[in-house]
């Protein structure tokens, strides 16, 4: 399983 | 200038205490709606967000916008000076590089103030989507950090999956496997020991358990915890601050290759 990151959810502004 | 005073202070070392694992720094934004923290762990795996309303101090101003960026590890060894039942101020004036904490013990025969240097922060907030959760898990806080600290006996991840029959925390590892089956509670005596479970769709999702037990260190700020999912988003996991606000923590799924 691979480990997702928060930036590939939420977008920075 | 800034001035936010709260009688009950252990609060904001509870905070602090749930924070300092994860973030080595972060900015506090304080505005006159009260003062708020987001920040990304190093490996941006987790975001926390810390929300701490005006009306729940006993005293607020903020004439102006302010950030304050600070070192959690300079700021959690200031608040060990303060004792659990002092209370707390944090003070800046505008356009400061310092803040000033002040402890009152509740008799007032005890001030303590403390200088701490402010940093500059690269401050970007991310964009949290507004999401209907499919399932709401409400638990006992000190339920959930038992069950994480348990499975991580078994392995690296834990597997929460959410149905109309309850919710079903699993890990799998080199010496077993363990599974920890929760069901809604028919009828509790006490609020705070209820299992509650809201379902629109059944939900399983993969997290890392490292993660998992930092989030539980805010255990001491409230009996309940909330855990919100969705398929393929990432889980809420939160607390509330006693009347004053809420910690969140978000936290991305692990997904099959």
């Amino acid at each position: 399983m691979v480990q997702k990151t928060i930036l590939s959810f939420f977008s920075a502004p | 200038m800034f001035e936010a005073r709260l009688v009950q202070g252990s609060l904001l070392k509870k905070v602090l205490d749930a924070i300092k694992e994860l973030l080595n720094e972060a900015s506090w934004d304080c505005a006159d709606s009260g003062i708020q923290l987001q920040a990304m762990d190093n490996s941006h795996v987790s975001l926390v967000s810390v929300n701490l309303r005006a009306e729940g101090f006993d005293k607020y101003r903020c004439d102006r916008n302010l950030i304050m960026g600070m070192d959690l590890t300079s700021m959690s060894k200031i608040l060990k000076c303060a004792a659990n039942d002092d209370i707390i101020t944090m003070k800046a004036q505008d356009n400061a590089d310092t803040v000033t904490f002040i402890f009152e013990s509740p008799s007032q025969e005890k001030v303590s103030d403390y200088e701490m240097k402010l940093m500059n922060l690269d401050q970007d907030h991310l964009g949290i989507p507004e999401t209907d959760y499919a399932c709401v898990i409400k638990l006992p806080s000190g339920e959930f950090a038992r069950i994480c600290r348990d499975l991580s006996n078994f392995g690296e991840s834990i597997v929460i999956a959410c149905s109309k029959e309850g919710v079903k925390f699993s890990a799998a590892g080199d010496i077993g496997t363990g599974n920890i089956k929760l069901a809604q509670t028919s009828s509790v005596d006490k609020e705070e020991e209820a299992v509650i479970i809201e379902m629109q769709e059944p939900v399983t999702l993969t997290f890392a358990c490292r993660y998992l037990n930092m989030f539980t260190k805010a255990t001491p700020l409230s009996p309940q915890v909330s855990l919100s999912m969705s398929p393929d988003v990432p889980l809420v996991v939160e607390y509330s601050i006693g009347d004053i606000g809420q910690i969140q923590y978000f936290l991305a799924p692990k997904i099959d290759d």
